[in-house]
């Protein structure tokens, strides 16, 4: 199904410029907010595709690991969550909050980076 | 992850990146594509971060997602974040931090938004990115304003390593640097090289050629674009523009 052709076959020359339909949205975050209410209304706009991914990786998690280990994960994230440091603690409560993922997935969400370089 | 830092003939620097993302998270046999990949473009947004209705810098983020990976502070310095792998890495911080409570150490993206809110200078950022304690390896890519400002800090959790423009190394060229997943003095893996044709691109463009143009279309050729590549973003720091565009690699394409 792949085509794994000679990477010198050719330099893309005509992509640019890209299509403003594929331009990603622009928002405000405005940092004179209390933490907790700086996402509010993007997430809240954007709450079906959040809940879609976290849902996803949840399954993910939960089919490699199995449900003991998950468990164990999800009890250390919950105790990760309350020592990140402020103003990021806060922020990812009112993401929870915003979206309806309870803290553990939205403190898995914004360590992935931590976890996945493993 | 593909980040260029490039330098045209006048000086002016320009930079973009791939973020790629979500290998081995779920294949999708009917549509070619990774289930985390395509989950994540619906949640690509470009944020104005703003303090006193001024905006101090702007970023492109995953909604949700709080750190920095791709951002812009006009007339100071542009940035990017490629994963690094490592044994010694996220897991092995994320332990310390859970049994050890080592709380001294730094989360990579909490990191770089304090870089972005607080880093006054192109050499501020670069000594805060290099000289805290993390919990994972990193590469960061950070551009300046001024003719041969870019590096890329290759990051262990203590120690650093790095990489200027102009000071040709083997991974990049004389007038740009290309970051991907892998150290700068080693070969990149032949089932992962999307740094040779990054290289191989740059330089048939030449640097008489260096601008958005050129970045976005070599950013656009295969396999630097592949199926886990989410947006592509272009930043210009003299201007503060920063543009960010959802990513299709149609068959046929690299899957990663």
């Amino acid at each position: 199904k792949f085509s794994f052709t000679d990477p010198f076959e050719s330099c893309e020359t005509n992509a640019f410029p890209p299509k403003q339909s594929d331009a990603a949205p622009r928002y405000i975050i405005n940092l004179d907010l209390p933490p907790q209410e700086r996402w509010t209304k993007l997430v809240t706009e954007k709450k079906n595709d959040v809940l879609a991914l976290i849902g996803d990786i949840r399954n993910l998690t939960l089919s490699l690991v199995g449900e003991k280990v998950f468990k164990v994960i999800i009890d250390n994230l919950d105790k990760i969550a309350t020592t990140l440091p402020y103003p990021f603690n806060e922020e990812i409560i009112g993401i929870s909050k915003a979206s309806g993922l309870n803290i553990s997935e939205a403190t898995l969400y914004n360590i992935f980076y931590e976890v996945f370089t493993f | 992850c593909t980040s260029i830092v490039a330098q045209d003939t006048s000086g002016h620097l320009y930079h973009g990146r791939n973020l790629d993302f979500g290998l081995f998270m779920g294949w999708n046999p009917k549509t070619h594509t990774w289930t985390i990949a395509e989950l994540l473009k619906p949640l690509v947004v470009q944020l104005e971060w703003q303090k006193g209705g001024k905006t101090v810098y702007e970023s492109v983020n995953y909604v949700g997602y709080v750190g920095i990976i791709t951002a812009v502070k006009k007339g100071l310095f542009t940035f990017s974040l490629d994963e690094r792998f490592g044994l010694n890495g996220g897991f092995v911080g994320l332990l310390e931090w859970i049994i050890f409570k080592d709380y001294k150490q730094k989360w990579v993206s909490f990191l770089t938004r304090e870089v972005m809110e607080e880093a006054k200078t192109y050499k501020e950022a670069k000594f805060m990115l290099s000289h805290t304690r993390l919990l994972a390896p990193v590469y960061f890519i950070l551009g300046g304003v001024k003719s041969g400002e870019g590096s890329i800090i290759t990051r262990w959790r203590d120690n650093f390593h790095t990489d200027d423009l102009l000071d040709r190394m083997s991974g990049s060229g004389s007038w740009f640097l290309v970051e991907t997943n892998y150290d700068q003095w080693k070969t990149p893996p032949f089932f992962d090289d999307r740094r040779t044709p990054a290289v191989h691109c740059l330089n048939k463009g030449g640097q008489k050629n260096a601008s958005p143009k050129l970045l976005y279309n070599v950013l656009s050729t295969r396999p630097v674009l592949n199926k886990l590549t989410t947006y592509t973003s272009l930043m210009d720091v003299n201007r503060g523009t920063l543009g960010a565009w959802l990513r299709k690699c149609e068959d046929p394409c690299w899957p990663w």
